[in-house]
């Protein structure tokens, strides 16, 4: 991780648009990331669409705008032509569809704007007037509440001083207490309450390690508590500035139900490594909280540590049961002291004495969701989670992608769900405002 | 897009270029919910 700190601190700004023509490379859509802005307007937004934006070929004191449509679509970003330019797409040029000023056509009128072709259209065309009505008539163009849309859907309900409990990021078994600092994009940059200054954390607002405060005590997790450092001021009176984030802002688990059995202490299952995303393995139920939460063990050391244990709600798309790598082909981490030729899970059970967790208890639900191999798009590196990285989905299983990082070796890979709040569309930094880590270059990687 | 309560209609909209204003009738959606 240290390799990929050194990256981004060198990392220059990157230019999507050329990276994708020169890797041929599709992006994925934004209506297939459920939690960013637009998501639900996107199917508004295609090949074709034409809008009113500012035209940088003119010559005039005042701001000028021309009419261009949608030739290329990739995440937030658009590959426009300005009309006139017909099938020369040497002026093509790319924008985010989020941050440039970009109307539907009509607003120049409303607002008292003029349309000036660019200079190098004033020659080619007589009468602008047929021209544009032949273009314009029956074509689509943004609705007029677009950016109505995306400025409801860039409010996020947590404030810098809100207290909330997440996972201890230097202990995974526990979580501990920590002060909201930065809210960017839904993303939270988390200083743990009791500790020295660097000790900061990255993590999405609807992320499953994120709790309010008192949910620790309420389902039976350890807390982690520390000394005398703290954070957020020592002087008991500045701490006391600092409110507990109400519990209906946190996303809700959903609700697990009981009976005919439940997960219990002992059972065998496939879960993802949380500290190497990459890989799935055979995993143990070590302890059931309350509400539907378990602490899962993974079986790859030779002696059980209670501090590796992480915290897994029963309907985590991360638990899977056992037979599940082998159904869909993934390798799966098997326990220590085993190969691929020892290893089976009917003979794995017999020498352990265990059971697997029955498949009903696992939520299994394989959406349509659009995601496919080859698609770009921007991803938290999750073991360094204020790092977002041009990434690529290499392959999909049912709802869960593996996420491959743009010029990093595989074992920096990571299973993460369709739905996972850490991965986004190609130009959601640049409409966010946060820098995008760019691929490792070759030089970078020799 | 009429699955998320939104629905695509004809709307007629003006322009304005330096030779004058005129109206075309486009497609746009609308939220209908």
């Amino acid at each position: 991780e240290s390799t990929r700190i050194s990256h981004a601190v060198l990392a220059p700004s990157f230019d999507w648009g050329a990276y994708l023509k020169v890797n041929g490379s599709s992006a994925a859509p934004v209506s297939s990331f459920q939690h960013v802005p637009l998501c639900d307007q996107w199917e508004d937004v295609c090949v074709g669409v034409k809008v009113e934006l500012l035209n940088n070929d003119a010559v005039l004191p005042s701001k000028v705008y021309w009419i261009a449509h949608i030739v290329q679509l990739a995440g937030y970003r658009a590959l426009m032509r300005y009309e006139g330019f017909e099938n020369d797409d040497t002026h093509d040029f790319w924008c985010n569809l989020g941050t440039t000023e970009i109307h539907p056509i009509g607003w120049c009128a409303v607002n008292g704007k003029l349309l000036v072709p660019p200079q190098s259209l004033h020659e080619k065309i007589d009468d602008w007037k047929a021209y544009l009505t032949k273009r314009l008539v029956g074509a689509k163009t943004l609705p007029v509440d677009f950016y109505v849309k995306m400025a409801e859907s860039m409010k996020y309900p947590f404030r810098q001083g809100m207290r909330v409990e997440v996972v201890d990021k230097d202990q995974l078994s526990c979580t501990r207490s920590a002060i909201v600092d930065t809210v960017i994009g839904g993303r939270l940059r988390l200083l743990y309450e009791d500790g020295n200054t660097e000790s900061e954390f990255w993590c999405h607002m609807s992320s499953p390690i994120l709790h309010p405060v008192g949910w620790s005590q309420q389902v039976g997790h350890k807390m982690r508590k520390y000394g005398n450092k703290s954070n957020t001021g020592s002087n008991p009176v500045a701490r006391k500035v600092y409110c507990d984030a109400s519990s209906t802002l946190f996303k809700k688990a959903r609700i697990v139900y009981t009976e005919g059995g439940f997960f219990e202490v002992g059972m065998k299952l496939e879960a993802i490594d949380p500290l190497n995303l990459g890989n799935i393995c055979v995993a143990t139920v070590q302890k059931v909280l309350l509400d539907g939460y378990l602490m899962i063990g993974l079986d790859i050391t030779e002696t059980p540590d209670s501090n590796n244990w992480f915290c897994f709600h029963a309907s985590s798309h991360a638990i899977f049961p056992a037979g599940f790598c082998d159904r869909n082909e993934i390798t799966l981490t098997l326990p220590f002291g085993y190969d691929k030729i020892s290893f089976s899970w009917s003979q794995y059970l017999k020498n352990t004495g265990s059971r697997a967790a029955p498949p009903r208890l696992f939520n299994t639900d394989r959406p349509n969701h659009g995601f496919k191999p080859g698609m770009k798009l921007e991803a938290v590196d999750l073991m360094e989670p204020r790092l977002i990285c041009v990434a690529t989905v290499c392959w999909t299983v049912g709802r869960l992608l593996r996420i491959h990082f743009d010029g990093w070796d595989d074992d920096y890979d990571q299973w993460v769900d369709y739905e996972s709040p850490d991965i986004y569309p190609v130009g959601w930094c640049e409409l966010i405002g946060l820098q995008l880590q760019p691929p490792l270059s070759a030089e970078e990687h020799l | 897009a009429e699955a998320s309560g939104r629905k695509w209609e004809q709307k007629q909209v003006q322009i304005k270029t330096l030779e004058g204003e005129f109206s075309v009738t486009m497609w746009a959606s609308d939220d209908k919910k």
